[in-house]
């Protein structure tokens, strides 16, 4: 464990937190994207398949845990509790339009083609793309509300630190995930734009992010 | 490139 790697688990869960309690202070998910958060909880569910068999620490199973939990509530949120409030009209982004490459890609190329790997595999390739569906949300209503890009910031941030925590662990352990880290890098370079917005709307106190 | 470790990232 690195001071980059526990910085990005934190800011996934500080992120993951801010858009929980952002639906259930507002009693509302309107601009938040469904589909992107059941994509979330996909990932974790193929992710994490090896919880209870493979034990690596105490943090390590029970942030596994908390971020199952956690997932699994937001999408229960969205889609039971305050469905009255979610615009699945807004959130019209084709799933099969990322799911098809990704499940293609993951029996492509992984590091062995067992069931628990491929699923890996395919949960890492889903994380990348996984937030499409809100920033096309957000670019159809053109526009987020603050909290959501907080959220958004958050979410971007965790895997930009987990970038550097690849490259010092290359550097001092000589670790090397091919797969993950080209995924991580494809998944941050799609945050580079909304960071850039957000740097230059958000942070100067325009409150609500209105695209150009 | 070396070999990666077993799965002990989130």
């Amino acid at each position: 464990m690195n001071i980059f790697r526990l910085a990005g688990d934190v800011c996934h869960l500080v992120a993951i937190i801010i858009l929980l309690l952002k639906i259930w202070r507002s009693r509302s998910c309107a601009g938040i994207s469904g589909k992107s958060q059941v994509l979330f909880a996909i990932v974790f569910t193929t992710r994490y398949l090896d919880l209870f068999t493979v034990f690596i620490s105490p943090y390590n199973t029970i942030m596994k845990v908390v971020f199952l939990a956690l997932s699994y509530a937001t999408v229960y949120l969205i889609y039971m509790r305050f469905r009255n409030t979610f615009n699945s009209e807004n959130d019209s982004f084709r799933l099969e339009f990322l799911l098809v490459p990704v499940i293609g890609l993951s029996f492509l190329e992984n590091y062995a083609f067992t069931p628990l790997e491929i699923l890996w595999t395919f949960s890492i390739f889903l994380e990348s793309v996984a937030i499409m569906p809100q920033l096309f949300m957000i670019t159809k209503t053109g526009e987020a509300e603050s909290i959501t890009t907080h959220y958004l910031f958050f979410l971007g941030l965790y895997r930009a630190l987990y970038i550097a925590n690849w490259v010092w662990r290359y550097h001092t352990e000589g670790f090397f995930d091919q797969i993950a880290v080209v995924s991580g890098v494809v998944q941050t370079i799609f945050y580079i734009d909304f960071f850039y917005l957000y740097v230059t709307k958000v942070l100067r106190g325009r409150g609500k992010m209105t695209l150009p | 490139f070396p070999l990666r470790t077993p799965k002990d990232e989130l």
